[in-house]
C-alpha cells in the first residue's frame, strides 16, 4: 500500500526548489522545517529540518520513528546518542575532595560523547535519544534528512519526535495545529485524568504516581520534570556557564595543554 | 535436501518454562523472549514474542519499543497500563484484562503495573529482534545522558538529576510502592 501511496506520489508535474515554510523560534536557537506533506518529499519519502544553534545552547533529548542523517554546515560541538543497556564508559571518579578551589566538580557516569564540527555527517538510529551542545563561540548550523520511508519505520509516514524533556513545539507541524492540540489536551488535563496533558514530553502522558515509583524518586520531582509551563523550546540555553560533562578534549584542546603545561607547572618530577 | 532443510525447521521454543527466564526477580517476576537468535525461522518472517509476570503489584518500568509494534494479550490477572504518543499525550490510560489485547505502536512510551497478585501477558512483536529502550533504571537511557544535560533539560539541580538517574536500581521490573517488599 505505501509502495503504491509513494508511486501516485511521484507523478510530479514540476519540481521546485523550496524555502523552509515552518519555523519555531527557540531560547537558544530556531527549528526550520520544509511541509513533510509536499509532493517531492512525499514522492521520496523523506522529511528535512534546519537547526541552529547559538552558543552555548542545548538540543534537549528526543529520538525520532526514522533514522536521520545529520550534516554540520557551520560550528562544532558535542553530542550523545544513547543506547539504552550500554555502559556508561565516561566517567567521573574523582571524589570532591580532591577538586580544589573555584567551580566544585559534579562526579557523574553517562555514555560515549562525541565531537562534531563543520563537515561532519552524523548517522541517528530510529528511536536512538540524541542530544547536542553547542560548545564553540559561533552558531551551529545543521540540516538533517529524516528518512521516514526506511524499513526501520514501522508507523506511518509522519515525521514524529518523542521529547524525553522539555515542553517543545512539534518541527514539523504548523503552530495553529499545535495550538489546537495544546488547548485540547489542556481540557482533557483539567478533567483530571491525572497527566499534564498539555505538555510536550513522553514523560507527562504517565500518572506522576507511577512515574515517581518508577524512578524511585520522590512525586515532587516527577511533577517537575513534567513541567508544562516551560516555554524555552527544544533548544535551550545552558545555565551557569559551559555545560559539565565528562569528556576527553578534543585533539586541538590536548595540544594546547601539552604546550602549556610544562610552561605552567615547570619542568620537575 | 527438503528433509535436511525445510522438513527439519525448528518451530517451537518454550517460553512459559520459568527456569527459561531472560529476566527474572523473585519478588517482582520475569520476561522471557524467543526471537530469531533462538528461533532462526523468525528471520525470514520479522516476528518474534515475549512472555512476562508481574507478581505482587510490581511494575515495569516505563519503556517503548525501538523497533517494532506490539500487540499485548493478558493471559493471566489484570494491569494498569498507559501508553503515550510522540505528543507526550496518553492514548491508553486503563486496565488491561485477562482475555483483552491491546496494541502498542512502535516509540509510543508505555508502563505496566499489576493489578493483582499475578499478571501474565505475551506480546507479539513485528520485528524478529525486537529491542525495548527503558526510560527509567539501570540500563535506561536517562541514565546514558549526562547528569547536567538532565539538570538542564528538565529546570532541576544536579543532585535531583543524578536522582533520577541513579536511584532505580533494577533494570526493567521494579517493586511498585504497593508491593510487599517495597521500602525495604
Amino acid at each position: 500500500q505505501q509502495w503504491q501511496q509513494t508511486q501516485n506520489q511521484c507523478q510530479l508535474d514540476r519540481i521546485q526548489a523550496l524555502e523552509p515554510n515552518n519555523r519555531v523560534e527557540c531560547e537558544a536557537g530556531r527549528i526550520e522545517s520544509w511541509d513533510p506533506s509536499h509532493d517531492q518529499f512525499q514522492c521520496a519519502g523523506v522529511a528535512v529540518v534546519r537547526r541552529k544553534i547559538e552558543p552555548n545552547g542545548l538540543l534537549l533529548p528526543h529520538f525520532s520513528n526514522s533514522p536521520q542523517l545529520i550534516y554540520i554546515i557551520k560550528g562544532r560541538g558535542i553530542n550523545g546518542a544513547v543506547i539504552s543497556g550500554c555502559p556508561e564508559t565516561f566517567q567521573d571518579s574523582r571524589g570532591s575532595s580532591q577538586q580544589g578551589q573555584g567551580r566544585r566538580r559534579f562526579q557523574d557516569q553517562h555514555q560515549k560523547i562525541h565531537h562534531f564540527r563543520e563537515g561532519d555527517v552524523l548517522f541517528i538510529p530510529a528511536g536512538i535519544p540524541y542530544w547536542a551542545y553547542n560548545n564553540g563561540n559561533e552558531e551551529v548550523v545543521s540540516v538533517s534528512l529524516i528518512d521516514v520511508s526506511n524499513n526501520a519505520n514501522q508507523l506511518d509516514l509522519r515525521p514524529r519526535k518523542f521529547h524525553l524533556a522539555g515542553n517543545p513545539e512539534h518541527d514539523f507541524e504548523p503552530q495553529e495545529e499545535q495550538r489546537r492540540r495544546g488547548e485540547q489536551g489542556h481540557s482533557r488535563g483539567q478533567q483530571g485524568s491525572g497527566q499534564r496533558s498539555s505538555c510536550n514530553n513522553v514523560f507527562c502522558g504517565f500518572d506522576s504516581r507511577i512515574l515517581a515509583e518508577a524512578f524511585n524518586v520522590d512525586q515532587k520531582l516527577i511533577e517537575r520534570i513534567q513541567n508544562d509551563n516551560d516555554d524555552r523550546g527544544q533548544i535551550v540555553k545552558v545555565k551557569g556557564g559551559e555545560l559539565q560533562v565528562v569528556r576527553p578534549p578534543s585533539l586541538q584542546d590536548e595540544r594546547y595543554e601539552q604546550e602549556e603545561s610544562p610552561r605552567r607547572y615547570g619542568r620537575g618530577n | 535436501g527438503i528433509e535436511e532443510t525445510l522438513c527439519s525447521w525448528r518451530l517451537k521454543e518454550n517460553i512459559g518454562d520459568p527456569s527459561r527466564a531472560d529476566i527474572y526477580s523473585p519478588e517482582t517476576g520475569r520476561i522471557s523472549t524467543v526471537n530469531s537468535f533462538n528461533l532462526p525461522i523468525l528471520r525470514q518472517y520479522q516476528l518474534s514474542a515475549e512472555y512476562g509476570v508481574l507478581k505482587n503489584n510490581a511494575l515495569m518500568v516505563p519503556y517503548y519499543n525501538l523497533n517494532a509494534h506490539s500487540i499485548v494479550y493478558a493471559i493471566r490477572g489484570r494491569a494498569r497500563i498507559q501508553i503515550v504518543d510522540n505528543y507526550g499525550q496518553t492514548v491508553f490510560d486503563g486496565e488491561l484484562q485477562q482475555g483483552q489485547v491491546l496494541t502498542v505502536p512502535q516509540n509510543f512510551a508505555i508502563v505496566k503495573r499489576a493489578e493483582s497478585e499475578r499478571f501474565e501477558w505475551v506480546s507479539f512483536k513485528t520485528n524478529d529482534n525486537a529491542m525495548i529502550s527503558t526510560l527509567a533504571g539501570k540500563t535506561s537511557a536517562i541514565r546514558g545522558i549526562p547528569a547536567d544535560v538532565l539538570a538542564n533539560a528538565f529546570q532541576i539541580s544536579r543532585e535531583e538529576a543524578s536522582r533520577l538517574k541513579f536511584n532505580r536500581k533494577e533494570s526493567t521490573v521494579a517493586q511498585g510502592s504497593g508491593s510487599p517488599g517495597a521500602g525495604r
